[in-house]
């Protein structure tokens, strides 16, 4: 499995 | 936009397993919190944060939309797996390697705080506000280390720019810059009332108590896109997602340098934007 990382700013394209 | 739609896309394979989708807890609370101070609001505490979001939504100026916005992050938050925060911000090769991708990967200058004039201005404003603390909070107000008084310290901050003939705006994009000013001040009055049991304080003490706010959450973001950089190393991860394109390409461009320094474990790591993540997770 593929490891990605998300920060905050990335993250709140969800919201 | 499409970086929504492939973030989403993103979330999907992490709900269904088939994606580790990780951040790292104090980076990631760090931004948080910078990202709130900047729009007024104050993060006293990270176990807490929506708590501290609702203290913030009781003032009646408070953008719901904003906040409602901010409490599902802080959700998707939690539904993420978070690296080991035992070994975060600790060691000393930590530090060397930040160094190391800031100045020969990223190729940045040294200086990455605001605008000189800006910063100097917001010294100044937050300083005579600091001046003025007396004439506002009484003793039993400066003794509650717990509460955050928004109304009260906007009020200050509000004399404050209308002394300098800057007008008061605190909602929209004309507001931004007041918003910003009014998280520093939360956070001067926080300081403030922990280090100065009784009002007045003497100028060089509100020197030292704003040059610590500044410093703290005065700068801007790119150190903190570094920090994430380190640990995705640290940890061996395969892709970071950002839509900043620039550092992208910066970093990709020039992250077979990393394997010059001896304490980088991983060169594998790529920047990616959401939807350049999609397609590699389309093609697996």
């Amino acid at each position: 499995r593929l490891t990605a990382y998300v920060g905050y700013h990335t993250l709140s394209l969800l919201a | 936009g499409p970086e929504q739609e492939a973030m989403q896309v993103i979330w999907g394979y992490h709900k269904k397993d088939r994606l580790r989708l990780v951040t790292s807890g104090e980076a990631m609370e760090m931004d948080m919190v910078i990202a709130f101070n900047t729009e007024g609001c104050c993060v006293t505490d990270t176990y807490m944060i929506t708590e501290n979001i609702e203290a913030f939504e009781t003032w009646d100026r408070v953008d719901r939309d904003l906040t409602a916005k901010w409490k599902q992050v802080v959700d998707l938050f939690d539904q993420l797996e978070v690296l080991d925060r035992e070994r975060e911000g600790t060691q000393g090769a930590e530090d060397t390697l930040f160094s190391f991708i800031r100045e020969e990967v990223l190729c940045e200058g040294g200086n990455d705080t605001l605008p000189q004039n800006r910063a100097k201005d917001d010294v100044e404003i937050l300083h005579n506000c600091a001046r003025h603390f007396q004439e506002w909070y009484g003793e039993d107000r400066w003794r509650d280390l717990r509460r955050i008084e928004y109304d009260l310290n906007w009020k200050i901050l509000e004399s404050e720019l209308l002394q300098r003939s800057i007008e008061p705006v605190f909602e929209g994009e004309e507001g931004a810059q007041n918003r910003c000013l009014l998280g520093l001040l939360n956070r001067v009055v926080g300081f403030s009332k922990k280090s100065c049991p009784m009002l007045p304080m003497n100028p060089r003490h509100i020197d030292f108590v704003v040059e610590a706010v500044m410093k703290k959450y005065g700068g801007d973001r790119r150190e903190h896109e570094v920090r994430h950089i380190v640990h995705c190393i640290e940890h061996d991860v395969d892709f970071l997602i950002t839509v900043d394109e620039d550092l992208t390409a910066r970093f990709n461009g020039k992250r077979h340098e990393l394997s010059k320094h001896p304490a980088c474990c991983s060169i594998k790591l790529t920047l990616v934007t959401p939807s350049q993540l999609v397609n590699r997770l389309i093609a697996q």
